[in-house]
């Protein structure tokens, strides 16, 4: 069970990082599910990009700080423009 | 700080704002109030004006909504998303919209009021979001303890006066 569960967490921030990525940092919706699920190339980039100006460590990896941070109430204009 | 792409701005120094409806979680007055005291926020150190209109037309249009509104940007019910305002401009642009699933608050113990109208209205003026945490413009809530001695950060006011130059008054 504690396995399952884990696996049930993962998927949970992988998603809510995914959303927060497409609605504030302009990851594009058409970014392959696998490279979504392996947290890699465009994925990591924009995670640094979205921990760089939040301020948060720039560790490309979805931690507890910037989960944290994602939970946090905030406004709904993006962070970067295109 | 940073301004919307093309660095659109309001033409002119004098705006008016229209309150379209009111949230249930706030006495009217209470509201004008916060509304009134964040434009004086962008007042104090600008060239720009404000005066409220009840009907017609207005540059800045303010309103509390829930779920989806009417411009393809719905709410997302309690918590996450607090408000979203756009760059200055014709219609809908330069409106404000604060999601009616918060519970708004004068004080700190729900969500402020003033605090998160102050920082959409920058939105509102040509501001885009800070990477400043201590900017007004940072796009993550703040919850200040002493909401009295509030003061828009040196980033804030470099960025607003980047747009409408400063307050030749003061």
């Amino acid at each position: 069970y504690p396995v399952d569960r884990a696996a049930e967490d993962e998927n949970n921030n992988m998603e809510l990082t995914q959303q927060y990525l497409e609605n504030y940092y302009n990851l594009g919706k058409d970014v392959k599910p696998f490279v979504r699920r392996r947290n890699s190339g465009p994925v990591v980039e924009k995670i640094r990009e979205m921990q760089k100006f939040l301020g948060l460590e720039v560790t490309g990896k979805v931690d507890s700080d910037t989960l944290a941070m994602m939970r946090r109430p905030r406004c709904g204009v993006p962070d970067v423009g295109d | 700080f940073t301004t919307f792409p093309g660095m659109p701005k309001w033409r002119k120094t004098h705006l008016t704002y229209r309150i379209m409806n009111y949230t249930p979680d706030l006495p009217r007055d209470a509201v004008d109030s916060a509304i009134e005291k964040a434009l004086n926020v962008w007042k104090e150190v600008t060239p720009l004006t404000f005066s409220r209109t009840d009907e017609g037309e207005a540059d800045i249009k303010i309103s509390f909504a829930v779920r989806d509104h009417g411009d393809f940007n719905p709410f997302d019910g309690p918590g996450n998303v607090l408000g979203h305002a756009y760059p200055p401009g014709p219609g809908i642009y330069g409106d404000a919209h604060f999601d009616d699933d918060e519970q708004w608050t004068s004080d700190t113990s729900g969500t402020n009021l003033f605090l998160v109208a102050a920082h959409e209205l920058g939105h509102s003026l040509g501001l885009f979001h800070s990477a400043d945490p201590s900017a007004l413009m940072y796009p993550v809530y703040n919850v200040l303890a002493d909401l009295a001695r509030f003061h828009l950060s040196q980033d804030d006011v470099n960025g607003i006066q980047s747009l409408y130059g400063g307050n030749d008054s003061l």
